[in-house]
């Protein structure tokens, strides 16, 4: 999991059956304390592999969006909420956004967001997201040498990572690159493998899909999904490219409009084997 | 549920904040790290590993 603190944005990133709804309130009220009020929410996620395991309020996304709905200011007018559909029934994926402020194509937000999420990972690539027992090392410095041997350093060369290794498995990591950060959650356990794999980048980044690339070729996963919030058909396009290049067949490519966030992409990849 | 706790896809949760003050300095980074903490414990989370620049904060967190 992770968390991104930006001058007028925060990002958290959870995964397990974390209650993250209930930061939103906590955060506006400490932001008000510093002058600020917030203008933009946005939850995004895919599907829930144990629903059943989800506490209040994500139980359901009607209660997610219901909790979220009763947590924002009514200045937060922009709103919408939508679960876009893929052919593969265990991926869709799910939006909640709202804005004071309606998004409009011509004046693009400087930055998009692109998240993809991979499971049924290699088992042989998995195998590197576990720690060796008795290694002698702490999280960081495990996690630094599984940064390394995996390749996960060389996806953006230009990113200060932060790493840790989990005991007895798993992994975390940020990227941070001027305004741009990266970041790769991985959790290797045979049955259940799942890393992500999320960037943002603005338009004038032409790097994106290379990196989505190199991201995917570090699992050799067996399902995709790739959500682009904001981003341009065209970079869409070249995401899709990319991630075909390494022998994924695209399973299906489908589309939002969201007012306060512009355009919802989500496509889904499997492999051929 | 895996035994670890592990629950599969991510939640992402984004939140954009302004100010009628046209000076906004570090704005949200002034946040005493002791706040950040409170709220991660309400989302089950603890810091384990940090690094910032000139534009932006991040933390690495365990649940």
């Amino acid at each position: 999991s992770s968390l991104f603190v930006y001058p007028t944005k925060i990002i958290i990133k959870t995964c397990g059956t974390t209650q993250l709804l209930k930061s939103v309130q906590p955060f506006i009220h400490h932001a008000r304390t510093l002058n600020l009020h917030i203008t933009a929410l946005r939850y995004t996620r895919g599907s829930f592999i144990f629903p059943q395991a989800q506490p209040h309020p994500h139980t359901s996304f009607q209660e997610e969006v219901a909790y979220l709905e009763d947590s924002i200011p009514a200045s937060l007018c922009y709103r919408k909420a939508s679960v876009i559909p893929s052919k593969l029934k265990s991926h869709s994926w799910h939006v909640f956004s709202a804005g004071a402020v309606e998004y409009s194509d011509n004046v693009p937000l400087d930055l998009y967001t692109v998240e993809v999420c991979m499971t049924d990972l290699d088992q042989t690539l998995a195998r590197k997201f576990f720690r060796h027992p008795n290694d002698g090392k702490n999280g960081d410095s495990a996690g630094r040498e599984m940064t390394e041997i995996t390749g996960i350093n060389r996806i953006n060369q230009n990113a200060h990572i932060c790493d840790f290794a989990f005991d007895p498995c798993g992994y975390s990591m940020n990227g941070i690159d001027g305004e741009r950060y990266s970041t790769i959650h991985v959790t290797p356990e045979d049955g259940f493998s799942y890393a992500s794999f999320e960037c943002v980048a603005s338009i004038y980044n032409d790097d994106m899909a290379d990196m989505v690339k190199k991201a995917v070729r570090v699992f050799g996963p067996g399902t995709v999904s790739v959500a682009t919030t904001s981003a341009t058909q065209d970079m869409c396009a070249r995401i899709k490219g990319a991630v075909e290049q390494l022998g994924m067949k695209c399973r299906s490519f489908s589309m939002d409009e969201f007012p306060a966030a512009g355009t919802v992409v989500f496509q889904t990849f499997t492999s051929r084997r | 549920m895996a035994v670890s706790g592990f629950e599969g896809f991510e939640k992402r949760l984004e939140l954009q904040f302004s100010s009628h003050d046209p000076d906004i300095g570090i704005g949200l980074r002034e946040l005493e790290f002791k706040f950040l903490e409170q709220v991660l414990h309400q989302v089950q989370c603890t810091v384990v590993s940090a690094l910032g620049n000139q534009h932006f904060d991040s933390y690495v967190l365990s649940e």
